[in-house]
């Protein structure tokens, strides 16, 4: 699956990848 | 907790023991946020329970461009929902041990 990573200033890591579509609320 | 359109979960196994645990975020409901939002997909994050600050981490995911500013709080207010959660899972686990 495609994942991207954010690097904060801070330091902090955020690894981005798609939300599984049983994860999301039916709407 | 309060239904914020912003969903946050453990994305790993909390053994109680670990300061820092990874957290995944994601927009359940984009109508809820007040400002723009574009479809990113789940944010994975480490998370120390003892020194990180929800508010701040949020602020952080506002800077990298997440979120729009005017959404922080609300964002900040479901990792804090999500940590006191998990806080309170702790303390009663090891409430049951004992």
């Amino acid at each position: 699956s495609a994942t991207a990573q954010v690097v904060h200033s801070a330091g902090r890591r955020f690894i981005v990848s798609p939300v599984p579509e049983a994860r999301l609320r039916e709407q | 907790a309060e239904d914020t359109g912003v969903r946050v979960e453990l994305a790993e196994d909390d053994d109680g023991k670990k300061d820092s645990i990874a957290l995944k975020l994601w927009v359940e409901d984009h109508k809820k946020l007040k400002g723009k939002y574009k479809e990113t997909g789940a944010i994975e994050f480490m998370f120390d329970l003892e020194k990180d600050v929800p508010e701040v981490v949020a602020q952080e995911m506002v800077e990298s461009g997440f979120f729009h500013e005017s959404d922080a709080k609300t964002v900040g207010k479901s990792i804090r929902d999500r940590v006191a959660l998990i806080k309170w899972r702790r303390e009663r686990t090891v409430s049951a041990a004992a």
